[in-house]
């Protein structure tokens, strides 16, 4: 459902940097992938190409049978709401809306109707036991549960492909796990997951593939034997 | 050199919301203390009482010294820049400045001179190996990155009081052992640390004692065998 060639990614700040060096890849429908690497690898940048959040300097990104490389940004925008779910490194929160209208905005914009909105968001919130906070603003909230409200957010449209950028590393472990087991249930009835982690263990545990990076390559790409 | 006696911080929003329940701690100096505990049980609150960044409901908090209760916010901003380094967990940036400046206003509200200060911004900078970031804006930095500034700018001012909310969460391995070993080096030559951690093998690899939380109360207080 992925397939990137020769990606490329070049910021030209003060000094050009290079954050992806030639990218390429696939991800097929239904798998786990998880992606390694040490701080500055382009992990978050490699997302953000496959969520067309950003635009590669050359190459080609197709995602869902679709070039995205070619769509304008109401097109790409369009895309994200109904084919890709997204939690967010440092998870993007609307300030000015309460939790529970910060997933029924990412709900009612995929198209869903209000009362299946409703109905869905508040059971995610409720399986992330945060349904309590439904009422209060992200700055009252603690850092773990913000980075909850995100995993519900990416989560209540049902994503063909969910993006997950460290959705644990923010939470303890007993609430990192319960996170870890929704992902792979979602997983388990058909979407694809691609998920950043610097938890190895727990790329282990969950994906089936491990793709591992290193300044804005890719340096291994290794099929896990199921346990 | 910090005492906490009876602590409770109550946030009146549309629910009271208890996030410290009479909390009564002390942390001798020199010592290195880890706070452990389940999202949402105040270990964020707490840090925040004892860098005086927000006022309990009741008790009292005393640090180096000083009943901070009674001060005005100006003398709080005063005992922070000299005795306290503080890690948030979400780094807290200022986005207008550079990486380098980021670290030397820090330094310099600490009453550093400046060419000293940038001495030692450049030194920590090139330890956390983000030297070759120091002229770019947050905004251009991957999140280990942004991290590491906001470890880079907690040291500077070399405090005797260091209070850590998550400092390798947003890192790899490599780069949150490299923290970690700074920290330690840091307790070592006689500063007090307090880390907030998920991470049990972190705290029990570095820290002397653990400090567990569950619900705004303090639930566990474990003096740690030396290895
Ligand atoms: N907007 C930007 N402008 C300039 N450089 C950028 C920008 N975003 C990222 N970079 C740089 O590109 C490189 C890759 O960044 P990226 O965020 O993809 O890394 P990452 O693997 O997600 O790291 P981390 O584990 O620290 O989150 C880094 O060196 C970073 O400084
Ligand atoms: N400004 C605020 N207004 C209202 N409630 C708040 C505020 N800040 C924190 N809280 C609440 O107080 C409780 C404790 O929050 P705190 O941030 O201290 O938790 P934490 O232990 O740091 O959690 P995490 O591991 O998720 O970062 C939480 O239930 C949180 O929702
Ligand atoms: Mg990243
Ligand atoms: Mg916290």
């Amino acid at each position: 459902v992925i397939e990137l060639t020769q990606v490329s990614k070049v910021y030209n700040g003060g000094a050009a940097q290079t954050a992806l060096d030639g990218i390429s890849m696939s991800v097929a429908s239904g798998e786990f992938v998880a992606v390694m690497g040490p701080s500055g690898s382009g992990k978050s940048t490699l997302l953000n190409m496959v969520a067309g959040l950003d635009r590669p300097t050359s190459g080609r990104v197709c995602v869902g049978g679709r070039d995205l490389t070619g769509l304008s940004e109401g097109e790409l925008a369009k895309f994200r709401r109904t084919h890709v779910g997204i939690v967010f490194q440092f998870f993007h929160l609307l300030n000015d809306l309460t939790v529970l209208d910060n997933v029924l905005v990412a709900a009612e914009l995929a198209g869903i109707k209000r009362s299946a909105a409703r109905q869905q968001a508040t059971a995610l919130l409720a399986r992330l036991e945060i349904a309590d906070k439904a009422d209060v603003y992200p700055a009252e909230l603690s850092g773990g549960q913000r980075q909850r409200v995100a995993i519900a957010r990416a989560l209540v449209n049902r994503p063909p492909l969910l993006l997950a950028d460290e959705p644990t590393g923010a939470l303890d472990s007993r609430s990192g796990d319960q996170i870890m087991e929704l992902i792979a249930a979602i997983n388990a009835s058909g979407q694809t997951v691609v998920l950043v982690t610097h938890d190895a263990k727990l790329a282990a545990r969950h994906a089936q593939r491990v793709i591992s990076m290193s300044d804005g390559r890719i340096v291994d790409d290794a099929v896990l034997e199921p346990a």
